[in-house]
């Protein structure tokens, strides 16, 4: 999982 | 004439190069942005849409993917989209920051017997999470009513007491040390404990800048280093010396915020640079390359674009 996505997934 | 024009593009992309008829001084341009994301693509918008604002550029019509924009100013426009990633950064932050009104700080806290502190880039985003972050832990049940095995001379709710009572100061631990880089950061911390427990002992404070309170130890340290925290502490029954402790701990992190945030809060200008990667306009210039068909690093089968459907060709 990329950073963006992982961020995303948290927010 | 214009709202037909205007009516007629199909894709961003159309209205390059083209102007109002009605005010031949009034040009379109665009924006378009990777649409594979959620929240984050509806971020990218808004710091667009507030970048080609402020270089005087109105937004006129809305795809998923983009938008265009009528105005005149291209030398500020440009000059404007050299502050892209400050535009996205500041959308980030306001949206984390606004977001947290909304439970972000619970997404902080781990469980006591693994990382207690899971997320510490939501705890120190603002007062709010703190609070959010601590009443969190409050609720878990290794605090408000925790396993104990039989300890010898002591009854099991008073145990459970103790026991709750060094789990709390396992998370304090942590958010000590998190925030412990920096050396002002330690005198702080020491002169709040003690305003805030001025009738605990000097040895508490100095199990917790140790980072010797941790859930390996053994049981009967653990019930040691409690007692001795307890007794500093004026006597009340369970849940509301919990409470108290608690909301104690609160104003310490508080007070500690600026250096956690230091250290683990979000970068939001590494990922406005990485969320760059997904935005174009006209004077974008990016190198590309044009294939018959994209096959670089492709095992088998023809790769297709996930949202058209077409081969993929740049």
């Amino acid at each position: 999982i990329c950073s963006l996505c992982e961020f995303e997934s948290k927010l | 004439d214009d709202a037909d024009m205007l009516a007629s593009l199909k894709r961003v992309e159309d209205a390059e190069g083209r102007y109002l008829k009605s005010d031949r001084n009034l040009k379109l341009t665009y924006h378009s942005v990777g649409v594979v994301r959620g929240i984050l693509t509806s971020i990218l918008h808004k710091a667009l849409h507030r970048l080609y604002e402020d270089a005087g550029w109105h937004p006129i019509v809305f795809f998923a993917e983009g938008t265009i924009y009528v105005g005149n100013d291209e030398r500020r426009l440009e000059e404007n989209l050299n502050n892209l990633e400050e535009y996205i950064a500041q959308e980030l932050r306001s949206f984390v920051q606004e977001r947290s009104k909304y439970g972000v700080g619970e997404k902080a806290v781990g469980p006591i017997t693994q990382r207690v502190i899971r997320s510490p880039e939501y705890l120190y985003i603002s007062e709010n999470t703190v609070i959010e972050f601590w009443d969190a832990v409050r609720r878990q049940n290794s605090i408000a009513n925790p396993n104990v095995d039989r300890i010898s001379h002591i009854s099991e709710s008073e145990a459970k007491e103790l026991i709750g009572l060094y789990n709390l100061l396992i998370y304090l631990t942590e958010v000590v040390k998190q925030c412990n880089k920096d050396k002002d950061a330690e005198e702080i911390f020491k002169c709040i404990f003690r305003r805030e427990f001025p009738n605990v002992s000097e040895d508490v404070l100095n199990y917790i800048l140790s980072s010797k309170i941790a859930n390996i130890k053994p049981i009967e340290e653990k019930i040691r280093i409690a007692k001795l925290f307890r007794e500093g502490l004026e006597t009340r029954v369970r849940e509301e010396l919990l409470d108290d402790v608690v909301e104690r701990f609160k104003r310490i992190t508080n007070e500690l915020r600026e250096f956690g945030e230091k250290y683990h809060g979000i970068d939001y200008n590494a990922k406005a640079r990485e969320l760059m990667n997904d935005v174009s306009y006209p004077r974008f210039r990016v190198d590309t390359e044009m294939w018959d068909a994209y096959i670089h690093g492709k095992k088998k089968g023809t790769p297709l674009c996930v949202l058209c459907s077409n081969r993929a060709t740049t």
